[in-house]
């Protein structure tokens, strides 16, 4: 279960702050995943004070409303992202972004299934550049796109490229795995799927054998 | 009050916060960075063992404009339920209470008369309207709240309530279940000119996979 509280002290209106809320947990929170278990309990409760003194906010059309809007995204990406890097089990935090869909949300879908993909999970676990796993997972999201311009980097590293798979550093991919795991670090993973201007980001972190062995243990 | 929501705070690490760049500057006090806000985190005795804290309460000094994101699961627990509720009666809510230890999932109707008895009885102590008090809960799904030791335990929460750094990192220690580090953050930007702050606690670290709406 993820629980979530946010507060401001914007002066917005409840129509609006409900929609820009809606927005950012999309952004964000809906983004990220460590075990594919959509939980009974998921809550987000975002309250506005007004108490900053700043002018009424009563369109999402205006300057003000996004610049509120990108605090807000900000903000419960932080702490999304916080939940991913702290999965049960986890080594490290593997941040998928993917480009070239035809919108937001067709991106980020495709991101979002290579970020649960316990086959692209576990790989990483193994420090295991394993582009074919990553591309099955793109393929699989439910989004069509032209195969033949996939493109699949690890870290900097460029493993496929127009939907061929390249020659690569297979040492310097895996120890870029390895080295993310020592620091718990960030692994990330950028996809191109073709020409369009749809951009997205999912987060989600490996798959170890404490995933089972805590869930194993942590029982109803 | 001070040294106890210190020392609840110090319960687990801090999580880094990898927060995008953008026209912001991080501040301390997650939830409590904004103005009017008010929180607490402290043990309370819920959860199936050990004294880590298990019980936190964000409140407002005035009616906030309330927005929520719940579950798309069928199976929702009581207190979302209670929540979806609360949000269509009222604009505003003054006050959100957390237990961790027991999600008061799948508890049928028993489970929900719980929350109305939570909620209910913050509102009494804080004197608000019972659907200004917003309701969260994680843990062990299956398992009704143990609710003796969480409305025994609420006097001593409200008058924990601080609107310091401690205060908003004592309540993100008291959400935690398997979490091995406490998450919260808070920043600064303006709006319109305006100085305003954005803050916020979380939890989470298995049966992660949102989709709220």
């Amino acid at each position: 279960t993820m629980l979530g509280v946010v507060t401001t002290d914007a002066l917005v209106n409840s129509d609006v702050w409900r929609k820009m809320v809606q927005v950012a947990v999309n952004r964000s929170f809906n983004q990220i995943t460590v075990d594919g278990d959509t939980s009974t309990n998921d809550t987000v409760i975002a309250l506005a004070s007004g108490l900053s003194g700043a002018s009424r906010i009563s369109s999402v059309n205006c300057n003000e409303a996004m610049q509120l809007q990108a605090c807000l995204d900000a903000v419960m990406q932080g702490l999304a992202k916080s939940i991913a890097w702290d999965g049960e089990g986890a080594t490290c935090l593997i941040e998928v972004t993917v480009i070239g869909a035809d919108s937001e949300v067709e991106s980020a879908k495709i991101a979002r299934a290579v970020a649960s993909s316990s086959l692209v999970k576990a790989a990483v676990y193994g420090r295991d550049p394993n582009w074919g796993r990553i591309a099955c997972a793109a393929g699989y999201a439910g989004i069509s796109f032209d195969l033949n311009k996939l493109r699949i980097m690890l870290g900097d590293i460029l493993l496929m490229d127009g939907g061929q798979p390249l020659p690569f550093d297979r040492v310097a991919a895996s120890n870029y795995l390895k080295k993310a795991g020592e620091i718990h670090g960030t692994v990330t993973i950028h996809i191109s799927v073709g020409d369009g201007p749809g951009n997205g980001r999912a987060w989600g972190c490996d798959l170890s054998y404490d995933y089972v062995k805590i869930n194993a243990e942590y029982t109803t | 009050v001070s040294s106890s929501l210190k020392e609840a705070s110090k319960y687990i690490p801090a999580a880094p916060i990898l927060l995008p760049e953008g026209p912001w500057k991080q501040i301390p006090g997650g939830v409590t960075a904004a103005e009017g806000f008010n929180a607490a985190g402290i043990f309370g005795g819920l959860r199936a063992k050990g004294e880590k804290p298990d019980l936190a309460l964000v409140t407002c000094d005035v009616d906030a404009i309330s927005a929520g994101a719940f579950t798309t699961n069928v199976v929702a627990a009581a207190p979302v339920i209670y929540c979806k509720k609360a949000l269509n009666i009222s604009k505003t809510a003054r006050a959100v209470l957390i237990n961790a230890g027991q999600a008061n999932a799948a508890t049928g109707d028993a489970g929900y008369q719980d929350v109305v008895e939570c909620a209910n009885t913050v509102a009494m102590l804080l004197k608000m309207k019972p659907e200004e008090v917003l309701i969260e809960s994680t843990g062990v799904v299956g398992q009704r709240i143990k609710k003796d030791a969480l409305l025994n335990s609420l006097p001593r929460l409200v008058n924990s309530l601080s609107s310091s750094a401690e205060g908003a990192d004592s309540a993100a220690v008291a959400i935690t279940t398997t979490d091995l580090v406490r998450k919260s953050v808070a920043v600064e930007s303006q709006v319109g000119g305006k100085i305003i702050r954005v803050g916020g606690m979380a939890k989470g670290s298995g049966m992660i996979h949102p989709n709220m709406a």
